[in-house]
């Protein structure tokens, strides 16, 4: 594997946004680019990573290869990362390590890691990519991130209603409560403002408040967040990546007894 | 508040 980011941040990025959620993932790389799935160790929340060519200044992989890696150790090596700075993966045919090679064209200067592969099992669920919803939501990341600041501060349950009125997402705390109600809405002039909400049949979802916000960490990743819900299926949170691409959070819901 | 639902009683494992 040879994949050169023209920007080392959003590989910096892309790890950030997971490494709370789950300690260790394998990378499989393919000629289709670098996909990943790893679930948290309460079986709860699933993280989806799909890394593109199109994200790559350039990319290179003669045969599928998996590479293994610690989190914490990776993102202690992408400090180093500046958006001034290209990042260059490499990976040999019998890896057993992962190089990062940090270029700095102006200021003259590189920067080589070399990183000890893990042997990963995990087992892998078969989540369908095309899973029905009954009601899709697009809005602003931004907008997204702050409701559930706001909101988990207040109760350990978080819940997401979606009917004729809007979406409405509150929590019931023991000395406090709160509701935000969003309508859909068009903003020509900043289209990251959108909320779009298309639906089939209302919903009423409750979440553990914690995986909400190890979600919202990925939303530096883009500016609008995309929501899938159904009352039989794990909800999707998922970040769209402008150059193709994203990060995808299933999350089992709560259920009342 | 509920019961927390774990996802392997929605997705099959591979």
């Amino acid at each position: 594997l040879e994949a050169k980011f023209d920007d080392s941040t959003i590989f910096k990025k892309i790890i950030d946004s997971f490494k709370d959620s789950v300690s260790q993932i394998n990378f499989m790389c393919s000629e289709s680019g670098i996909e990943a799935q790893a679930i948290d160790d309460s079986r709860v929340l699933l993280v989806s990573l799909s890394i593109p060519p199109s994200c790559f200044e350039t990319y290179r992989c003669d045969r599928p290869t998996t590479v293994g890696v610690y989190l914490s150790s990776l993102s202690k090596l992408l400090k180093s990362a500046s958006s001034s700075a290209t990042l260059t993966l490499y990976v040999e045919d019998q890896p057993d390590e992962l190089l990062l090679l940090f270029e700095e064209s102006k200021a003259s200067k590189s920067m080589e890691y070399k990183m000890k592969l893990v042997d990963i099992t995990a087992d892998m669920l078969e989540v369908d990519s095309d899973m029905k919803s009954d009601v899709s939501v697009e809005m602003s990341g931004v907008e997204f991130t702050k409701i559930v600041r706001d909101l988990t501060q207040l109760s350990d349950s978080f819940t997401v209603s979606v009917g004729k009125d809007g979406i409405v997402f509150s929590v019931d705390g023991e000395t406090a409560s709160g509701k935000v109600l969003l309508q859909p809405k068009e903003d020509l002039a900043n289209p990251e403002n959108n909320l779009s909400i298309s639906m089939t049949k209302t919903i009423d979802l409750s979440f553990a408040s914690k995986y909400l916000l190890d979600i919202i960490k990925a939303s530096t990743l883009s500016n609008m967040i995309s929501l899938k819900f159904s009352e039989e299926t794990p909800a999707l949170f998922e970040f769209k990546m402008e150059k193709g691409g994203g990060i995808g959070f299933y999350l089992a819901p709560k259920y009342d007894e | 508040q509920g019961t927390q639902k774990r996802l392997d009683g929605f997705f099959k494992v591979k």
